[in-house]
């Protein structure tokens, strides 16, 4: 009897392949505490091997790109925006390996770089956008600094304390700007507390913590001008945020 | 004697005849980009 003919390899955009990559990238969101959501761009490829009857290992590299939403944030994947190549796009490449068993997906090892858009092809597309600067710039040290104490001296809500810095891009013409996103958190002081002693203000206890996000826009030249906007989530059960240095890879 | 075909010749007669504006299917991957390429 003539042996079966070999399946067709899987293809990148068949629809077992793009279950998979979606099953992977909420995996990896999932599991990453800093930083922002990353969305699917491309399946580069997939490799099938079979284990045995109804028993795959699947191998995908996937293309990934940031979104606008931090890691902390509630909005569901779907509902964020990728930033787009003018705004400094950040490209994550990951390699994933998963299990398919009786038709039911987990992924066994999954191993992911991410880096920014070479600025040079930036400024060829968008010469005065300003650029992904670094987080421990003095400049953007300093506007985030400014920025948390001016929404935290004009505030009724929570005295809010700094988590991490998502993201910087300074420009330096036709102004010298800087603009800066930020994770914070609530904690257990009024704004007008922590105004005597902010530094016996803690972070709310897990079973009530309350993250948030905020932006903010820094003019130093030709004046001196500050924006800031704070967004709290709202006690999200289960969420927690560790440290850097803390979590695992 | 046996006369040896022009490989040009046998190929073309080998090749198999494909119908008019056939498209070969794209390759498996990579994928198609959802959003853009950096």
């Amino acid at each position: 009897v003539p042996a079966a003919p070999p399946l067709a390899p899987l293809g990148c955009d068949d629809p077992e392949a793009e279950a998979a990559a979606e099953f992977a990238v909420n995996y990896i969101n999932g599991h990453s505490h800093h930083g922002y959501k990353f969305a699917l761009n491309r399946v580069d490829n997939v490799r099938v091997v079979s284990q045995g009857l109804n028993n795959d290992i699947m191998f995908l590299e996937l293309d990934l790109l940031e979104t606008t939403c931090h890691i902390l944030s509630p909005t569901p994947l779907a509902n964020c925006t990728v930033r787009s190549l003018t705004q400094h796009a950040v490209e994550g490449d990951c390699d994933v390996k998963l299990q398919k068993l009786d038709g039911k997906l987990s992924v066994l090892a999954s191993k992911c770089h991410s880096h920014a858009d070479s600025s040079e092809d930036l400024l060829q597309i968008c010469p005065d956008c300003p650029l992904l600067a670094s987080l421990n710039n003095t400049e953007v040290l300093a506007t985030v600094t400014a920025a948390l104490n001016h929404h935290n001296s004009k505030t009724t809500d929570p005295y809010l304390r700094l988590l991490e810095i998502g993201r910087a891009r300074i420009q330096y013409h036709p102004v010298h700007s800087v603009s800066v996103e930020f994770a914070v958190a609530a904690t257990n002081c009024s704004a007008g507390e922590a105004k005597e002693n902010a530094g016996v203000c803690q972070l709310l206890p897990e079973d009530q913590s309350n993250f948030g996000f905020c932006t903010a826009s820094r003019l130093i030249r030709p004046s001196e001008d500050l924006s800031v906007d704070c967004q709290l989530y709202g006690h999200q059960p289960g969420v927690t945020y560790s440290q850097p240095g803390q979590d695992t890879s | 004697p046996v006369a040896k075909r022009a490989v040009a010749e046998a190929a073309q007669h080998d090749k198999v005849p494909r119908p008019v504006g056939f498209v070969p299917p794209p390759p498996p991957c990579p994928g198609k980009i959802r959003h853009f390429r950096i």
